[in-house]
């Protein structure tokens, strides 16, 4: 069962999980445990890393003009550094006394704080990314909105030329999120829907250039080629606004899980 | 990027630290 929802995530965080679980039991069933090694080196390695990330966060916060991951990175961050406090505590402790128990307590929450710090901080960075490609369905559901303005065979090429790159990138970024999730349901929700947009895009054309053409020729059927087209514009938004919705998903359908 | 860059860093430097303070509780149980 995937804890993590993207495989990045799931491959950053699940073997420093997996470490931290284990310890956990081991502390558990071990009470008192072993003396502990001198853990200063493996301490401060964790030290720098941090103070790597802390810089690499906050230069992403100032340079971002994401206002959302402007307030949810450095809460993140911060507990990512208190975390490495309490294993810096924990080290200097173990060295007075390899035998010390809150030492111990302080390993571990140190070492889950850096797990729930990170965990938090790459979920807001993953945010950030998925509501760039928000933005860019939203733009492409802004340009559907002025099919209607359509009446002649030059604004149709212009409207087709203008389309067609907002809907080829918003399909190639969907495509590379469905791949990153973990969670199948969700792929396959992504997946559906984009192949249906992809198959829509081309009856749009057909449906606008019919009423075009009926409009142009003062024939009939104009109302009919109107509602044709309206009908086709709003599959094509309902199918995009699915893509939104199941882009910000993050949770798991339980009934997979049985 | 820089950001994952830096969060696998951290992470591969915990799974260590916690990974050598576990082998020496391993040995007890």
């Amino acid at each position: 069962m995937p804890v993590f929802h993207t495989k990045t995530i799931e491959s950053i965080l699940e073997p420093v999980a997996q470490q931290v679980s284990r310890l956990v039991i081991l502390h558990e069933e071990a009470e008192d445990g072993n003396a502990m090694p001198d853990l200063a080196r493996p301490v401060q390695v964790v030290k720098m890393a941090v103070d790597n990330l802390v810089k690499v966060g906050y230069d992403t916060v100032n340079v971002s003009e994401d206002q959302i991951l402007k307030q949810d990175m450095p809460p993140a961050l911060q507990r990512v550094e208190e975390a490495s406090f309490l294993l810096l505590d924990a080290s200097d402790m173990l060295r007075a006394d390899p035998y010390s128990a809150p030492a111990r307590k302080k390993l571990i929450e140190g070492s889950r704080g850096i797990l729930q710090g990170t965990s938090a901080l790459l979920l807001a960075f993953d945010e950030s990314e998925v509501r760039k490609i928000i933005r860019i369905c939203k733009s492409v559901l802004e340009y559907l909105a002025i099919t209607e303005v359509v009446d002649c065979m030059e604004d149709l090429v212009k409207f087709v030329k203008n389309l067609s790159p907002v809907l080829t990138k918003m399909a190639k970024e969907v495509d590379l999120r469905e791949k990153e999730l973990t969670h199948q349901v969700h792929r396959e929700m992504l997946v559906r829907s984009l192949e249906e947009v992809k198959a829509l895009t081309p009856v749009l054309i057909s449906a606008v250039k019919i009423f075009v053409s009926t409009k142009s020729q003062g024939a009939g059927g104009v109302k009919e080629s109107q509602g044709n087209r309206d009908f086709v514009v709003r599959k094509l938004c309902d199918e995009i606004n699915e893509i939104i919705r199941v882009l910000q998903l993050t949770t798991y359908d339980e009934d997979e899980w049985e | 990027e820089q950001i994952l860059e830096a969060a696998r860093s951290i992470a591969a430097a915990t799974a260590a630290l916690v990974k050598a303070a576990g082998t020496a509780q391993k040995e007890l149980v």
